[in-house]
C-alpha cells in the first residue's frame, strides 16, 4: 500500500 | 535507497556539475535557457522547504542543500556574472503557460490539501515540464553545443533512472507514489526526441543539429 506523503526521495 | 535511485541522483548531480563547469570554464552561458533554470530553482525551493520540517537522512539533506544552492548559483552566473553572454533573444518560451496549469493541477490533484503538500506536488509537476524552455531554445536555434547535449542527457537520464527505482520499490516495498510516477514518466517522455538525437549524432562526434 502507499506510504502516505512520505517524501523520502529527491 | 537502491541502485537505480542512487544512479539517478548521481546523474542529476552530474548534470548540474556539467552545466556549472561549462558556464564557468567558457565564461559563457550561451545556448542555456535562463527560463528553464529559473523554473528549476523554483522547483527545488518549493520541494525542499521540508528541509526544516522533515528529516530523512544526512544524504537527503546534503543533496537537497546542493540542489537548491547550485540552482541559485546558476541563476547568479546567468543573470549577473555572465549576463552579456546570455542568449535571451532565443529564450522566449512563455513560462506562464507552464506555471498556470501546474499551479491549478497541484491545487486539484494532490495527496493532501496542506501547504507543504501542495508545494511538493507543485514542484513535482513543475519539474516535469521545466526543461521545455531549454528544448524550445534548442529547436529554435536548431543546434546545441556538445557540452549542452551532455548536460541534457544526464538531466534526462535522472528521471528515467527514477522510473526504474519506482518499479523496484513497488515490487520490494509495495511503495508507490502515483503523482511522482506519472509526472516522472511525462518528464522522461519529453526527452525522448532529444535522446534519439543524442545517440544518433552527439555520440558519433557530430554536433547536435536539427534538420532545417
Amino acid at each position: 500500500s502507499e506510504v502516505e506523503t512520505n517524501h523520502d526521495e529527491l | 535507497m537502491n541502485v537505480f535511485r542512487l544512479a539517478g541522483d548521481m546523474s542529476h548531480l552530474l548534470a548540474i556539475i556539467i552545466l556549472l563547469l561549462k558556464i564557468w570554464k567558457t565564461r559563457s552561458c550561451a545556448g542555456i535557457s535562463g527560463r528553464s533554470q529559473l523554473l528549476f530553482a523554483l522547483t527545488y525551493t518549493a520541494r525542499y522547504l521540508d528541509l526544516v520540517t522533515n528529516w530523512v537522512s544526512l544524504y537527503n539533506t546534503v543533496m537537497k542543500v546542493f540542489f537548491i544552492a547550485t540552482s541559485y548559483a546558476t541563476i547568479y552566473l546567468m543573470y549577473l556574472k555572465f549576463k552579456a553572454t546570455y542568449d535571451s533573444n532565443h529564450d522566449t518560451f512563455r513560462v506562464e503557460f507552464l506555471l498556470l496549469p501546474v499551479t491549478i493541477l497541484a491545487l486539484v490533484l494532490n495527496h493532501e490539501f496542506s501547504f507543504m503538500e501542495i508545494l511538493w506536488t507543485f514542484s513535482i509537476y513543475l519539474e516535469a515540464v521545466a526543461i521545455l524552455p531549454q528544448l524550445f531554445m534548442v529547436s529554435k536555434t536548431g543546434e546545441a553545443e556538445s557540452i549542452t547535449s551532455h548536460y541534457l542527457f544526464a538531466l534526462g537520464s535522472y528521471r528515467l533512472l527514477y522510473i526504474f527505482n519506482w518499479i523496484w520499490r513497488y515490487y520490494t516495498e509495495e511503495y508507490y507514489d502515483l503523482i511522482a510516477i506519472i509526472a516522472g514518466v511525462v518528464q522522461t517522455v519529453l526527452y525522448c526526441d532529444f535522446f534519439y538525437l543524442y545517440f544518433t549524432k552527439v555520440l558519433k562526434g557530430k554536433k547536435l543539429q536539427l534538420p532545417a
